[in-house]
């Protein structure tokens, strides 16, 4: 059975793309099959594992929008076990492309459900949202089983996250009955810093066991490491980031077992 | 005659609210009278300079979509000469809202335009945009007569930029002729990190006069600030970051007048 997790937040630059290629990375190491679905037309995740231009030319968009099959979109990496359906900036359209359409919303489980059932068996898809809780979040959050919210310690990325929760229940209550939070994971946190100590025990203490133990320090190797087409768990397996995203790898895991 | 910048990068966490914060103040201290419209549903404009949520009943939603008088909505701030029309969750609404209405893209311009002729006469007026290239930042696209790209010195940052370019040219050519880029900002620089200093050199070498000489350090005190709802230049006068961006508002005057 795959498990569908949607990474978001729409507050911009608190580590989403980060956070999936690290934790997929993670998974695939361990054997299981993982698919990352990049959702955002910048397409950073897709640059992250070193997916070129000229190999995007089918992409999440064809997913979504032509009905392409899933098998001749999603490419390999260089990571074994972990497989990607990149993305373009013909994203940008999507929300004027379904325009109308009935079912918008629905759209993108509709067609990796049927995508899935066609291909190998993956155990695990992960989607990277753009910073808008526009149509294509809306639609991850729609497909996903569990949603991981990337949460930087920093003040004005506290100032969404209420909106974010509003939009989560919405969507429990209308399109998805199983849609869960796995869990707020505190990224870019300075020990140094007395605003990322404060804002740790402020979220801690409102959001409690929602939020993850780990947390993700900020660490220059994770910023350096798609210069290089890799992963930062790749790039430098030592680094304090990178350890922090194996421990995460290991809490996901029990998380996923207790949700 | 007043100038209308708009701050773009739908790149999330570059630099965009906090450049327009702190160069907006920095141009208020020196006796101009500047508006900031905050067009990003989080608001983190206007809780930058203390807006409670409570007086946000009405917003730039609301100078948008329901064509509120300009003047009924702009609220002074504690810093003198600068004024806001704050932002709130309602502006998440605005692409569905506008729908398929005529000219869509020329809503904000039209309301602004008509709300500056009937108010105090503002020297500057700046927007902050959400991290997207969607309808309300095509709107202040359309509306500005002036372009600043904040571009943090990291790698995903890049990517989106060409994108942005491609964006700016068509609006020019379509609905806003007198559009210009006044320059592309290097933020969140760190001279002790390799990538920040060969992401310089690169920006440069391709863009050349278009980047401002000023870059803006990575520096603390300047995510310390909305904390206390005040912009950097004010939480700390003298930290490094508060001094880039008043040297930028100096190199923003001189750029102002040659473009
Ligand atoms: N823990 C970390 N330490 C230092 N840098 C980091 C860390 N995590 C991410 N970064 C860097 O910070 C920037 C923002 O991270 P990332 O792009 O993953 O965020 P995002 O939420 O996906 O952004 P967007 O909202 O634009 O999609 C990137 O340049 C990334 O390399
Ligand atoms: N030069 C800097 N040094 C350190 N921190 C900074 C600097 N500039 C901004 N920040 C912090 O980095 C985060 C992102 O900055 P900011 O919110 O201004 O970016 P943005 O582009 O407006 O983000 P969004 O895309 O979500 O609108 C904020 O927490 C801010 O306080
Ligand atoms: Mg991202
Ligand atoms: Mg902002």
């Amino acid at each position: 059975q795959t498990n569908l997790i949607t990474v978001v937040n729409q507050k911009g630059g608190v580590g989403k793309t980060t956070t999936v290629l690290n934790l997929a990375t993670c998974l695939a190491a361990t054997g299981k099959k993982v698919l990352i679905i990049d959702l955002d037309s910048q397409g950073n995740a897709s640059t992250g594992l070193g997916v070129l231009p000229e190999d995007r030319k089918l992409s999440s968009y064809d997913l979504i929008i032509t009905e392409e099959k899933l098998s001749n979109i999603l490419k390999g990496t260089k990571v074994p076990n972990l497989f990607i359906v990149p993305a373009n900036s013909d994203l940008a359209s999507v929300d004027m492309d379904l325009g109308n359409t009935e079912q918008k919303a629905l759209r993108l489980r509709r067609c990796l459900i049927k995508g899935l059932s066609e291909t190998r068996e993956f155990d695990y898809v992960f989607m990277d949202c753009p910073p808008a809780l526009n149509l294509l979040t809306v639609n991850s959050l729609v497909t996903a089983k569990m949603v991981i919210i990337p949460l930087q310690t920093e003040f004005f990325a506290l100032e969404g996250l209420s909106q974010l929760m509003v939009t989560i229940k919405e969507i429990r209550n209308t399109f998805n009955k199983e849609l869960k939070i796995l869990g707020v994971l505190l990224t870019m946190f300075d020990k140094r810093n007395n605003l990322s100590i404060q804002i740790e025990e402020d979220v801690r203490s409102t959001l409690s066991d929602l939020v993850f133990n780990t947390m993700i320090p900020r660490n220059v190797k994770l910023s350096e490491a798609p210069s290089y087409s890799l992963p930062g768990v790749i790039y430098d397996r030592k680094c304090l980031g990178s350890i922090a995203y194996q421990k995460l790898a290991a809490e996901f895991l029990k998380r996923e077992r207790n949700t």
